[in-house]
């Protein structure tokens, strides 16, 4: 006959850990680097500081190396350091709120994937904020029970006060292959990062040292209520569950994002709700209509953009000419928008000429939440705009010189795979993207008339 | 300060379903159909029933449909009916075999999107076979404690002795978009699985009816101890944990694929290990030694191509001739081969005009362990073979009447994604899919040299 199993979530995602970005050992390399540089950062903006992030990574024989990286965050709480590193799916982004970090696991994974190619545990030494101490803890994952292994555990008294996160741990790589993908990943970081301070030193001892050129941090995003648009039935009885409202009118103005009373009385008379329905009383087929409501109705506020926190226009136009030096930039950012729940802005640009390489297409730089997409390009949604704009309308031919860049901030980045490689082919996306790019194109194709104009001038 | 929560894995792929292939109502409804056929399929396979499916897809209301698929397989036993549907991470086919299903959670993720659009909840009609009773029941995912919730449970006595299963489940679907998806993908599952006789009734009532045209079953593939190659140190771990055997040479014989005593013998000097050291006392520096030590020998005989269940090079042929009645075909299976302890064997295939349409480049069908994958060819390991193999020099230009055949199967194949929607970029799979090709198109090129020849001496 047939036996039957469960496993732990570790246990999945070991198991099938291509899924996570652990394809080989080109790809482990870089996506242990990614996690761990994002975890850091998004440990320094919870905490209002400006990142200063030493990544290094050193050879400890061949295929083997050592990650270590230190940043000045917030550091972990004494209470959540063992389960924050060896608990899959446990961590402190679940929050509706703009984030690298999403998952729950990605710092884990990289730690998995050291411990079972060198059988190394993983040293972490952490000073978390409004603590004493400073913890000196090495442990390993049970994966089959997804729960930590302490090996071992220091604690000393915090005397300089400093705050922060050090980990460090060995795994088997592919440095030669990886490569070009780290290097393309932390300059990419520094470039949308400019309020980083970023180091990164190779195996071979070369030092790539990106220093602050933005003195302070953009101003956050904050957490906030889902918006109305695309709730499902599972998030609606979540909400109602919990809920301390007892009117329908206060339910919507409590739980959604940017829903007055005007708003919440006009959408439940679209479903024929009393006002005073007392939520906890709703039955199934209350939910179905009022979700289905929620998705038709079409006079809902658009999300606030200040919960999220977009690159903006400026920094953007500056990390382009800064990297690129071409001759035209146009970028622009869309208005604020939504999908399931979760606002999101995109913000678009090109850049034509100049130090912008001449390929066969155009080359697509993309970023989600400020994480710089490296690989898989040609699947990603962006490229799937990229491939469908009719660039020809706007003199754009191919084997000119032009970048497009694609950035978007949200709630919740749709990533096709656990290890954020490129994003899912979302509608709502698709049409900002487009958009977006399209706008570009114009303004592109403005100044290469011009261009062509003062050209055949300079021909007579 | 922050919130650390752990979540349970249905609330990670609730909260980040486009991971499972439910990205949006078209896929969903596509990966929705998918999983229960495939799920059908090894239930019959399992039983070594030939199987007949019987797959009906009704429109409830705008947007609403409802799924049923009835199949002959074993049926599911009573004691595992409720977590085999409602707990995620649960299933049968977690052993070391070749099977269309491996993550335990793809039927589930149907029925949980059809809950979570629609509160509908799943129905089941069961009939175990080696058990006297039919089973019918009404369950729902508790999404946030990963556990099913009973609604209804009904037990009758089996008289008539069938066996098998049928579920049935509401959800929001866009049919329009996914149309001709999920008849392609009947079409393909009919085209490699030609002793399945599968009927698909669109929400129209136009009914697609694929008969069985080959009356016996292909030789079953069988539970297998894992490949020396490419173990990794969690691996072994676990082997010695449970390992009754007390010395080395034993332990490698049992627990790997095809060692015996000779190349036990002839490994374990490679590492200076004694033939008499206990598994048990070893250290977690010799379980690097050994791991490191299994990945470089190169005595380990190839997998046994038995344990597997490839198409055979004439169902290939057979199923691409009644679909595309081409001009020329070229099939061949590659010798088998193995990554990370997973034995796989790759079949590939040519043709060339007849039927074949012509278009831009070569039109790539994929199967992986009898799944006919259809989205995101590009995305897929083949497709990125098959974009660098230099066709010109077989004569094969853009615009030529082409398509290509890749199929693999695997105790394990590295989907990218847990919605199988396409390949990981393995290096020892690309290796065999470009050789398969390649001689494919070695093939192709001498039948195109005496066609040219035919048709220059016609012109004389
Ligand atoms: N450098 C760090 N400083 C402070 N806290 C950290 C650091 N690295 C990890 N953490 C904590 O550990 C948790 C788990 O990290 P992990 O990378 O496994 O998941 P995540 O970042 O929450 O989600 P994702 O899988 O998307 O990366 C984080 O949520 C964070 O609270
Ligand atoms: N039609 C069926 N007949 C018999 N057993 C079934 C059927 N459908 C599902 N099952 C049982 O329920 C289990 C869970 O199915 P599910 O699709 O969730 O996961 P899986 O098939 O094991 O893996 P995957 O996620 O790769 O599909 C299966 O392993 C199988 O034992
Ligand atoms: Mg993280
Ligand atoms: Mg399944």
């Amino acid at each position: 006959g047939v036996t039957f199993e469960s496993i732990s979530p570790a246990d999945f995602f070991y198991r099938n850990r291509s899924i996570a970005g652990f394809d080989n050992n080109m790809r482990a390399l870089y996506t242990a680097v990614r996690e761990l540089v994002e975890n850091s950062l998004d440990a320094c903006e919870d905490g209002g500081f400006l990142p200063t992030i030493d990544v290094k990574l050193s050879e400890v024989s061949s295929n083997w190396y050592k990650l270590r990286v230190k940043d000045n965050g917030i550091g972990v709480p004494r209470d959540h350091i063992l389960p924050a590193f060896g608990q899959i799916l446990y961590g402190s982004k679940y929050e509706h709120k703009q984030a690298r970090g999403r998952f729950g696991l990605g710092g884990k994974m990289a730690f998995l994937f050291g411990q079972i190619t060198t059988s190394e545990p993983l040293h972490v030494i952490t000073a978390p904020v409004d603590e004493d101490h400073i913890f000196e803890v090495l442990l390993r994952q049970d994966i089959e029970e997804n729960k930590p292994e302490l090996v071992k555990w220091e604690r000393r008294k915090n005397r300089d006060k400093k705050h922060g996160c050090t980990l460090e741990f060995t795994l088997e790589g592919n440095w030669r292959s990886a490569k070009r993908f780290i290097i393309d990943y932390i300059e990419q970081t520094a470039l949308i990062t400019p309020y980083a301070h970023l180091k990164f030193t190779e195996p071979d001892g070369t030092i790539h040292d990106f220093k602050r050129s933005v003195k302070k941090l953009p101003p956050p995003p904050t957490p906030v209520n889902p918006h109305p648009k695309g709730m499902d039935i599972e998030q609606l009885s979540r909400l109602i569950e919990d809920t301390k409202t007892r009117d329908m009118v206060t339910f919507l103005r409590t739980h959604f994002h940017r829903v007055g009373p005007k708003t919440a009385k006009a959408f439940l008379k679209t479903i024929n709700m009393p006002f005073s329905q007392d939520p906890r009383a709703l039955k199934p087929n209350d939910l179905v209509k009022i979700a289905r409501g929620l998705e038709v109705f079409n006079k809902w506020l658009p999300p606030d953009a200040r919960v999220l926190s977009p690159l903006g226009i400026k920094l953007l136009e500056l990390g382009i000419r800064s990297t690129l030096n071409p001759e035209f930039v146009h970028v622009t950012q869309r208005p604020p928008n939504s999908y399931g729940g979760h606002p999101f802005i995109v913000e678009c640009g090109l850049a034509y000429g100049g130090g912008v390489p001449m390929k066969e297409s155009i080359i697509i730089y993309r970023f989600a939440n400020r994480i710089p997409l490296i690989f898989d390009e040609y699947k990603d949604v962006s490229a799937k705009i990229v491939r469908a704009i009719p660039w020809s309308r706007y003199r754009i031919r191919p084997g000119m010189p032009i970048a497009a860049f694609v950035a978007v901030v949200s709630t919740k980045i749709p990533f096709k795979t656990a290890g954020k490689e490129f994003i899912a082919d979302l509608t709502e996306l698709e049409y900002d993207i487009r958009m977006g790019l399209m706008e570009c194109a114009r303004n592109l194709k403005g100044h290469l008339r011009q261009k062509e104009k003062v050209q055949r001038e300079q021909v007579r």
